[in-house]
């Protein structure tokens, strides 16, 4: 009785696609671009190659345009095209390591948005290196959440990599300025992507290409103990219920080698003969939170995350703004809820830069550019926590904070990843590392006073 | 290759429960009372009963606590019991009138949350009008988004309704400030309420019951034409393929009757006499962009909506903070993306208010009390834009403003459905709205000011 039902997460997202950046043609531009970037970024990474990114933006009559995404990554396989591209929640990034994407939703959602704004659909063109090359034309079925291959055809591609096409609904005049920020950021992030963008054939820019060097890929890891929570332990238990206590944590968890589990074990009084799967719920429950409450586990490895670095950021920033760096600082890795992260920041001076009582600030991350929502994300509303007056005197203006934030997880406010909640204590990570970097602020500021001073005498 | 899969949306929302409103146990506490309140609100509307909704928060040990939320509504019937508890995306709601209810995530969210902090599973008691009462404790499995009935069996409730209990990681200290005011404030917008709250058997408040007057209950209601996307277009077309055009839209939208739809078909010069089904993709595109595009349908009707009203809003308010109301302001019945909204306000005075040159801002939707988030609410950054010195002298504080929007879509910036995003036409209204307030806070105080002249005299 009473129409009980359940409903698709394509059908939630569809009629809830302000939550994933789909809020109306300005955004749902912006959006689209994103998300197909991002896809390609993380394509070349993958395939461990300096990213060639080409991005063209095409307006025709009224609102609609044509985004269209090329990239020289890995391309994708056949028989995953159609989940990949035509179905909410699939994808190939659901490890434990620093990814770009996350959800499997991002391009399915532009492939959503183009095809009820336009009726068109996507059109992936795509090459890995066990073809030559397929077209296809797909849609995705909201209601069941499946993929629909309109068309899909062998057509030659030169080179391995991927390139998508998407016919939506969008404004770009009042776009594109959002647009070229995103990928001139995105230029910095990505310091070795070389990233092209070209406006209706008239306007063509060329972002990135700061170095050579490509970074070493992120390699997943091992969950740290603190992100045991019960389903987690439940999970974990199942792969082999025969195995004993010790082993199963040594075997299942980073930073808890033998020693420390039999350590551990003693301290909170658990058998360490006694098999995992031989426990209880209520005895699972107690080793969890055992394990999330224990302070003795060390900082998570970094080797699953993939920073900037001091060297990298400053150099893009110097070439792209023309800026004099004041300042570089880290904190972590650390955890949140058990995830690994790290937090960089760097300070910056620059002409380019917004004249401010307070620093401009850019905020990244895992490499990507967030430039909406920033009222609701921690780094921008801790900025405001901090007397900036104390490490800025009103003479030095033009300066800017860029900020990154990896790690295996993101906590994200909302599907359309424009801003970070303030779990945990990153809040209190956040401060310190504004704090450092006001002080080299200072010691700049108070430098070149002194300098002013001596050559006046 | 590469480890493509697809996560069920259970597992979305475990790994991202941040969005949900499950951040930390402080946060999670208050969402799991929300979200059980607001199903006992919605299921009493249904039963068309008075609503007595009984809160009790016991904390044990720890930071362990049980939430037990009983109402009187309509009980839920058997059969519906696991997947509307153990099921993310499954519920009742999905309809075209004013709920607090929309996802059908809520409660299936609270139910994980206590799983996965305690393993304790949720218990449900309740009865309907067709049986005498049965007890489920109920899990999710999170992978497959599937519920575990762990145990079923019969237990008489006296009444119909339904008493839900959940055991969670929470944090009751932190927690129970906005607690009392979440449940306060909900009985200022369902003033016909009883809502008691006990926490540790040691603190009990009642709330609302301002009123014996239930409101109409709101009705479902066709699409706006506004609402047309090539989605809904193709949805209803497929309904009735054979039905002609003019037939097809005078069926299946509100406010277009016989003559508006052949006026319309004129205008766009289409056949009011070709089948809908006849139509491909192109035209179908055409049809929907022109039915949004035509600005010669009327605005929305109301009956799907359920405003406050200015009587019981004031009513309540006055009772609730001893306050004196100033002023009740309504924009609508409008459409925002074609779906029928009303935003309402009151102005009032009270020294239980903040004192502050802006006026305190209460938030409700679809008669829901919000209490997190304001930064990224489109009220809460529209009341900022207004130049309150122009309406209030400044001795005049304790001013405070509750806003309701309702709408059959509310445009929730996430999951967890705290703040409005600015979409459309509403910031406008909003605007419309507090400068209407303004003036009659203008007038008051002028009238005020007066008085005291003349007494002077
Ligand atoms: N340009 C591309 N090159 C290679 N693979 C791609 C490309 N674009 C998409 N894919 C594949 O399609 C999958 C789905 O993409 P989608 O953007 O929906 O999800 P995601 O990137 O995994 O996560 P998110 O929702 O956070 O973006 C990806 O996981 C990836 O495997
Ligand atoms: N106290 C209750 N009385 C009657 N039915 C209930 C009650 N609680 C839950 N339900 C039923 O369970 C379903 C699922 O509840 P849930 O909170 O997950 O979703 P929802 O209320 O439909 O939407 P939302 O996610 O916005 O809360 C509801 O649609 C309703 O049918
Ligand atoms: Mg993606
Ligand atoms: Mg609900």
């Amino acid at each position: 009785s009473g129409n009980f039902r359940g409903i698709s997460p394509a059908e939630f997202f569809y009629r809830n696609r302000q939550m994933a950046g789909f809020e109306n043609p300005t955004q749902s531009l912006y959006t689209t671009v994103r998300e197909l970037v991002e896809n390609s970024l993380d394509s070349c990474e993958e395939a461990r190659v300096l990213p060639t990114v080409d991005v063209t933006i095409q307006s025709e009559l009224g609102r609609t345009c044509t985004v269209s995404v090329s990239d020289n990554g890995t391309g994708v396989p056949d028989e995953n095209v159609p989940n990949a591209f035509g179905k909410v929640l699939y994808g190939n990034k659901y490890s434990s390591r620093q990814r770009r994407g996350t959800f499997g939703l991002g391009v399915t959602m532009a492939v959503l948005y183009g095809q009820i704004s336009t009726g068109t659909p996507a059109v992936i063109h795509t090459k890995t290196a066990q073809n030559e090359g397929n077209e296809y034309s797909v849609y995705i079925d909201i209601e069941s959440n499946s993929p629909i291959v309109k068309s899909s055809n062998p057509l030659k591609r030169k080179e391995r990599g991927t390139t998508v096409h998407i016919t939506l609904n969008g404004d770009l005049k009042r776009s594109r300025e959002r647009v070229i920020e995103y990928l001139r950021l995105t230029g910095i992030s990505t310091p070795h992507a070389r990233i092209t963008l070209s406006l209706d054939d008239t306007e063509r820019y060329t972002f990135g290409g700061f170095t050579k060097k490509i970074p070493s890929l992120p390699v997943d890891s091992l969950p740290h103990p603190h992100a045991a929570d019960l389903e987690l332990i439940r999970r974990l238990a199942a792969k082999n219920p025969d195995l004993r206590l010790h082993e199963f944590l040594v075997g299942s968890f980073q930073q808890l080698g033998h020693k420390t589990a039999e350590k551990f074990l003693n301290f909170i009084r658990m058998d360490p003969r006694a098999t995992i799967g031989s426990l209880d719920r209520e005895a699972l429950s107690y080793l969890g939170n055992s394990l999330r409450k224990y302070d003795k586990f060390g900082k998570p490895s970094a080797t699953c995350l993939s920073p900037v670095g001091k060297e990298s950021f400053f150099n893009a920033i110097r070439k792209e703004f023309n800026a004099t760096v004041i300042g570089y600082s880290q904190r972590g890795p650390l955890e949140w809820d058990g995830f690994p992260y790290i937090v960089e920041g760097v300070l910056a001076i620059s002409d380019a830069f917004e004249q401010s009582d307070i620093p401009h600030l850019f905020r990244f991350a895992n490499r990507v550019p967030l430039l909406y929502d920033s009222t609701d994300d921690v780094f921008a509303k801790t900025l405001k926590r901090i007397p900036w007056a104390r490490y800025k005197p009103p003479e030095i203006s033009g300066v800017a904070i860029f900020t990154h934030f990896c790690s295996i997880r993101v906590p994200y406010s909302a599907a359309g990843k424009q801003s970070i909640t303030s779990v945990s204590s990153i809040t209190s990570e956040i401060l310190s590392l504004y704090r450092e970097l006001g002080r080299k602020l200072k010691v700049f500021s108070e430098g070149k006073k002194r300098a002013l001073h001596s050559r006046r005498k």
